[in-house]
């Protein structure tokens, strides 16, 4: 069986706001190293790799692996019948039907019991090999979301180039072109503010900004975030919080 | 112009 008690609901709240405009349904794959979930969006453009480890949840017990076939509409529903502050415990049998959802308040003086149904999903997992990233660029959440909501609206896609002399993001449309250059910045007072460029070698790529714009709704879950590039290779854009992390992998557009 | 590329491309089943 499953049980798994986490402080705050609003991580899990969060999560679910981040994944589920891309993905509709999943499985929550639970091991007794925590619970994870990887995912393609329809139209096999975009994967989505959570992991919420068994350490993030006090306690945290799982007998046997699960797959718990979810609809994250469904989940999203539920979860919105949590206050962000709630205790939040999840709770399966094995071979399980259903599964049960308990919201306490903080001063325990309200339980809410909620039981969804599962589903059996058949869903092929992808391997990602172990890369070793040509640039790898950390940079405040909130100023990649701002870059990726402005180009937005000059293009559909962004040309993102990481180079010694920074990290430029370009878009060219109908209306006409605009681009954001990021230095390197050093900021020891607020280490999420700074932006940091690990380079190996230039990297040049285009991508769809409508899943970055999607990606981006992980950044109430984390400070910063992490853009790593090699030419031609899917990108990934990690949020790492506090017991996992929410990654994000788009393929790369090509040159006709 | 730019062609979407597929993640299956790039990453194969387990």
């Amino acid at each position: 069986m499953l049980e798994a008690r986490l402080a705050q609901a609003a991580v899990l709240k969060k999560t679910l706001d981040a994944i589920k405009e891309l993905v509709t349904d999943a499985n929550f794959d639970c091991s007794d190293g925590g619970i994870s979930l990887q995912a393609m969006d329809n139209s096999h453009v975009a994967l989505v790799s959570l992991l919420l480890r068994a350490d993030g949840f006090e306690p945290y017990r799982c007998d046997r692996n699960l797959a718990l076939g979810i609809n994250l509409n469904s989940l999203s529903k539920v979860l919105r019948s949590a206050q962000n502050e709630d205790i939040i415990t999840l709770k399966a049998a094995d071979d399980p039907d259903n599964l049960s959802l308990t919201f306490e308040s903080q001063n325990q003086d309200r339980i809410s019991e909620y039981e969804m149904k599962l589903m059996d999903i058949d869903q092929e997992h992808l391997g990602i090999p172990e890369t070793a990233y040509a640039a790898v660029i950390t940079m405040p959440a909130a100023e990649f979301q701002r870059i990726c909501r402005d180009l937005s609206g000059i293009s559909e896609s962004v040309t993102i180039d990481a180079s010694k002399d920074g990290v430029k993001f370009a878009s060219a449309g109908d209306i006409g072109n605009g681009s954001v250059t990021l230095k390197q910045t050093h900021n020891p007072e607020e280490p999420a503010l700074s932006t940091s460029i690990e380079l190996s070698e230039s990297v040049t790529l285009t991508f769809s900004l409508k899943y970055l714009v999607n990606f981006t709704k992980a950044t109430p879950l984390a400070g910063a975030v992490t853009l790593q590039m090699s030419n031609d290779v899917p990108l990934l854009v990690e949020y790492k919080m506090e017991g996992g992390y929410l990654r994000y992998y788009l393929a790369p557009k090509i040159q006709d | 112009g730019s062609q979407q590329r597929a993640l299956d491309f790039f990453f194969k089943p387990k």
